[in-house]
């Protein structure tokens, strides 16, 4: 339920104030996610896999990872769509380790890294931060996820 | 710059001290309509000077990247039960490098639109626009991270955000020899990435971690065409029957978490 705390919290006119927020009086309350909004999406590509392939041939660091308890994008909808970029293996798939315990597993391609997250819904971070937060350190670094 | 002056929060009510700064406000992205976003940054813990700029996007679309990334994943904060506080994130990201938050599109929780059909006619192309356009005028703001190692992190919907974005940015540096926008490279999380493989994709997930019946899989498969526009009523029948009666009461966002009352 931790977003229903985010509605109390930047509902505060105090919270408002201190974060330069709100300063127009929007007509409506701030909440975590709009319904006008999603209700009128127009334009969605089918698919961002051809842009992928483009930032690959541009050369940027991309890592796609999956926490693998989530069932509205799961990992393998993820696996699946990356399959079909056919990229080159790189280092072949591993279990990665955080602290002792396997955090999930990865495989390297040329030009894009994939990572599951073991026990992570579909907000890594909120399920298993330290997992997360190992991720993200080896992105930075563009360092392959630890071995043992 | 004054303006980044006028943005510095000295603190959040209820935030315990840290040593980190914060700067939150608005940066307009069309004049004409009175679209403006609404950033948060929170920098880097230690020499922030030297660490990289990461731009963090929720999905949805149309949910806050301040209520999910800041407020419950990798921001420095957590908010209480009560919401009368804030209490420190054992994993934020802020130790590795400096966070930027952005409500997008306008009409995302802080983020606002003078002209209220922008709340019905916003899109992925119109989003990458006003969040490249963002970025541009957020630099000016804050010339320090102008030529900074700059990233982008995302979740969900942001799978297509993400990308969207990225490209804009690679196709806008092109003009410069040296880019302002030192973009190197993105992270996803749980990512929308292709409809038709995602939804094959997704219903081997139900299957294969027995959250449907063989004969709702197989129902579905039968009916459901994933690269029509518009789903058939036996596949909505599936589908359905499937969510409403097999799931059971789980958060499907975490299908071995209590269901939130």
């Amino acid at each position: 339920c931790t977003e229903n705390y985010a509605e109390k919290y930047y509902n505060r006119p105090d919270v408002q104030k201190a974060l330069h927020a709100n300063i127009t009086g929007i007509p409506y309350k701030w909440t975590a996610c709009s319904d006008i909004l999603i209700k009128n999406w127009n334009d969605s590509e089918d698919s961002v896999l051809p842009t992928y392939k483009e930032l690959i041939k541009a050369g940027l660091r991309i890592w796609v990872f999956s926490g693998d308890t989530d069932s509205v994008v799961p990992v393998t909808a993820t696996r699946f769509s990356l399959s079909h970029l056919n990229l080159p293996i790189k280092t072949p798939w591993y279990p990665w380790y955080s602290g002792n315990q396997v955090g999930g597993w990865t495989e390297v391609y040329q030009g894009l890294t994939f990572a599951t997250v073991r026990g992570a819904g579909h907000e890594v971070p909120l399920f298993q931060p330290k997992r997360a937060y190992i991720l993200f350190k080896s992105f930075l670094a563009g360092r392959e996820l630890p071995k043992s | 710059t004054k303006q980044q002056e006028l943005d510095r929060i000295s603190a959040l009510p209820g935030q315990p001290p840290v040593k980190f700064q914060q700067f939150s406000g608005y940066v307009t992205v069309n004049d004409n309509h009175g679209r403006a976003l609404f950033y948060w940054l929170t920098e880097a813990t230690t020499t922030p000077e030297k660490k990289p700029l990461v731009l963090w996007l929720n999905g949805g679309p149309g949910c806050s990247s301040v209520a999910y990334g800041a407020s419950e994943e990798i921001g420095p904060f957590r908010i209480n039960r009560t919401g009368s506080s804030l209490y420190l994130n054992k994993y934020p990201w802020n130790t590795e490098a400096n966070l930027l938050f952005l409500e997008s599109p306008a009409g995302v929780g802080f983020s606002y639109t003078n002209t209220s059909s922008n709340l019905k006619d916003s899109g992925d192309k119109r989003t990458a626009q006003d969040a490249l356009i963002f970025l541009i005028r957020w630099m000016s703001r804050f010339p320090q991270y102008k030529y900074r190692e700059f990233y982008i992190a995302g979740e969900s919907y942001a799978g297509h955000y993400v990308p969207q974005l990225a490209k804009k940015i690679i196709d806008y540096n092109k003009s410069y020899s040296r880019p302002i926008i030192n973009f190197k490279g993105f992270i996803v999380g749980n990512a929308v990435t292709d409809n038709y493989y995602d939804s094959i994709g997704t219903v081997t997930f139900w299957w294969t971690h027995s959250m449907i019946s063989d004969q709702t899989y197989k129902s579905i498969l039968k009916y459901c065409n994933f690269t029509a526009e518009n789903s058939s009523k036996e596949c909505d029948e599936a589908v359905n029957y499937a969510m409403n009666h097999e799931f059971g009461d789980i958060d499907q966002y975490s299908i071995y978490t209590p269901f939130c009352m």
